[in-house]
């Protein structure tokens, strides 16, 4: 099965 | 002092039902503006955040902004208290280390106050950068629970494919393949009951139902739910709440191999 991703490389850390 | 009336009191649990399973403690942020949420499950897979807006209460009173550090749980218990008809307040002071919760019945006989100990989470706020979607997917909310519930008997992760034809939604694992397509019921109409696709591109990703079914547990709050898919981008859920504001959610693609 695809590895599931994590949120964090997308969104940006304010 | 913080105080924030909802007349339609059941909104507030449903939002409650909509995160407790996904998020396991979180800020409540209280301004102005309203009552804003930002949270990641544990995993940091996926991303919750709702807004209520202030003019969805009725009085609102924020009178320095504050964050109420909140055990989901907890939370969630004392929200199973209130009636489905009863008129729901927070109210806190602008240092809190508690926060009430009033339950008052609509004749006003039975009046319930629950303070709950808050805590002091440490959380990260997530900035999320504007994204041209491939396409954005609006459908019945209950639809969209249907298919997460039926191809989740199926296999663990739903393929999204969404081209010209409409939307297709499949599943596959140990005892076959299942497939589901919708399409568009009519031209940009988003009127309760309909499918309606903006397609700006082909798309097709991959997604984990665990996670997609916890989403669906926003069902009772919006008819409609907006999907907006894009390439290699997280998937964002999202469910329109009337007069008051919204709950998304965010989930990354699971990567091909």
């Amino acid at each position: 099965l695809p590895e599931q991703d994590r949120l964090d490389q997308y969104f940006i850390k304010c | 002092m913080f105080e924030a009336r909802l007349v339609q009191g059941s909104l507030m649990k449903k939002f409650m039902e909509a995160i407790k399973d996904l998020v396991k403690e979180a800020n409540w942020d209280c301004t102005g503006t309203g009552i804003s949420l930002q949270a990641m499950d544990t995993s940091h897979v996926s991303l919750v955040s709702l807004l209520l807006r202030s003019d969805g209460f009725d009085p609102y009173r924020c009178d320095r902004n504050i964050s109420l550090g909140i055990n989901m749980e907890s939370m969630a218990k004392i929200m199973k208290c209130a009636s489905n008809d009863d008129v729901i307040t927070i109210r806190s002071e602008d240092h809190p280390d508690n926060v009430t919760f009033v339950f008052e019945s609509p004749n006003q006989e039975k009046v319930c106050d629950y303070e709950m100990k808050l805590m002091d989470i440490d959380s990260e706020h997530l900035g999320i950068p504007d994204t041209e979607y491939d396409a954005i997917i609006s459908m019945p909310a209950s639809e969209f629970q249907r298919i997460c519930r039926d191809l989740s008997n199926i296999g663990d992760s739903v393929k999204i494919t969404c081209n010209k034809d409409g939307v297709q939604f499949s599943a596959q694992g140990d005892t076959g393949i299942g497939k589901i397509a919708l399409k568009q019921n009519a031209v940009i109409d988003k009127e309760d009951g309909q499918v309606s696709i903006e397609l700006n591109d082909p798309v097709s990703l991959t997604f984990a139902l665990r996670y997609l079914t916890f989403f669906t547990k926003a069902t009772p709050l919006a008819s409609t739910v907006t999907l907006s898919v894009s390439a290699k981008n997280p998937v964002a859920v999202e469910y329109r709440v009337d007069d008051i504001g919204y709950i998304r959610y965010y989930l990354a693609p699971k990567i091909e191999e």
